[in-house]
């Protein structure tokens, strides 16, 4: 089961958007995935959701009761799974600290949940900040991908992601595997090119082939708590999410 | 000296763009802001300094040890000042929890500040996050300013400043003034009009007049190192910053 953590500490880059409409276009592929909401302002729970769950029965339980995570699976878009966030979640940072068994937490976790489940792959949407939750992201993931929102400040950002990376490859005794995603392409600017280029530059071939084009179906279906595919399965948002699952399935995970 | 603090716990709103660019229009208007940087990313301090200052001259310098403000300002732009951000200050939460004395630590510095330094305004760049940081800015503010990026997520993440606001109102015993502003405002798209409506129905007479248009002149300024109006002053985005600044300069902060 492969374990793919959506992160960048700038805000606004498309972590949310990237993380539901990958897994609608798996589910358009027949694939079954789970999605773990791990930002305290529940975006993703609530575009997934009519009625957030108690906090008991959200990914605090998890690591308030450590419930196992199974238990905190709800249903959405018929195939899918989501464990959803809440906003207690932010309590987690001061709970725990950060020695390196709270860091493994999730990690432990899945690897018990993947024993009685059998979904193909699990999501993890992150929040803009790298504390407790986004490092058991990072410690548990598999894959990383790095939304940039096609503009100078989140590739700021997405370089500093790759400085932290790299920092903590030295504790985690690993490479973790990551790609760069350019977001909100708008090829309508000269400035998108000069951000894809200075990608480019910084991230070679971890920078992926797909980009996801400026779409403002993609920015409408939250408002109607629908994915892209479900809310026009025509727009070029969703063409550009099932693209992007194409290029990640022909990646070897140990590079 | 008038204490704004731009705040909403979604990310990538315009929060670090709008300090940066309403500062530039108070300097075109011969005003002289303070900026304090108040985000462990550093956004705006890389933007407005060509090196970034040890932790200790910087706003950690005055959580840690109590530097006071005045000693820690640097010089931007011929007439601003800015009190820069560090990446340390992510520590801050965990160093202070949040009792009542930290979260008005920033209130008290200000104070003194005031007694020895002449600016008009001090503009505070918060992340997108409720810790206390956000606090400390919230607490220390005369009017809040939360940017809504014409969509509908942050426009969610508005509704949940406006919720907290309230909730922190019986702990301040006052009512913080706040205004809630439309930014990447892109009249070409229905979302935005919709968005619009939705937000006028929320926030009513908190809606500021202004919108700051989307405008690519605004997202590439950063990459220049500079604001608006020094990028291209005929830009729609300078415009619009300085229309907000008259705005603001008519709001009675009784109300
Ligand atoms: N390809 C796209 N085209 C148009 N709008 C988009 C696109 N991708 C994302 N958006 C919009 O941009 C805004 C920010 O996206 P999103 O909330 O997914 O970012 P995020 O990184 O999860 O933010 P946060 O840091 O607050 O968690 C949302 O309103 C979203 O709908
Ligand atoms: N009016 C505008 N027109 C075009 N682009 C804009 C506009 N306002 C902001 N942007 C761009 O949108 C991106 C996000 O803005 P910004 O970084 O100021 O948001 P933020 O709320 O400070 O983000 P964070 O939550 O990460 O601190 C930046 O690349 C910025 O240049
Ligand atoms: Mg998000
Ligand atoms: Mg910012």
């Amino acid at each position: 089961m492969r374990r793919i953590a959506v992160f960048n500490q700038k805000g606004g880059v498309g972590k949310t958007t990237s993380v539901l409409n990958l897994a609608a276009a798996m589910l358009s592929q027949k694939q079954s995935p789970l999605l773990i909401d791990m930002d305290p302002q529940c975006h993703l729970t609530e575009i997934l959701t009519d009625a957030l769950p108690g906090s008991q029965r959200s990914l605090f339980g998890f690591y308030q009761n450590n419930t196992p995570l199974d238990e905190l699976m709800v249903p959405w878009n018929d195939a899918g799974l989501l464990i959803p966030a809440h906003r207690e979640l932010a309590k987690v940072d001061s709970i725990f600290g950060k020695g390196p068994s709270i860091l493994n937490r999730l990690r432990s976790g899945l690897d018990n949940l993947e024993k009685k489940i059998s979904a193909d792959t699990i999501l993890l949407d992150c929040c803009p900040y790298l504390g407790v939750l986004s490092l058991n992201a990072v410690f548990a993931a598999d894959l990383m991908i790095v939304p940039i929102s096609s503009d100078f400040l989140s590739l700021q950002g997405a370089q500093k992601v790759e400085k932290t990376l790299k920092a903590l490859e030295n504790v985690l005794k690993r490479r973790v595997p990551r790609r760069y995603l350019l977001t909100c392409y708008d090829r309508r600017r000269s400035m998108t090119f000069d951000v894809e280029k200075l990608a480019q530059q910084y991230f070679g071939p971890e920078l992926c082939q797909t980009v996801i084009s400026e779409n403002v179906a993609v920015a409408e279906s939250p408002q109607a708590k629908q994915d892209i595919f479900r809310y026009d399965s025509h727009a070029k948002g969703a063409h550009d999410y099932l693209a992007l699952l194409q290029e990640l399935n022909n990646i070897d995970l140990a590079g």
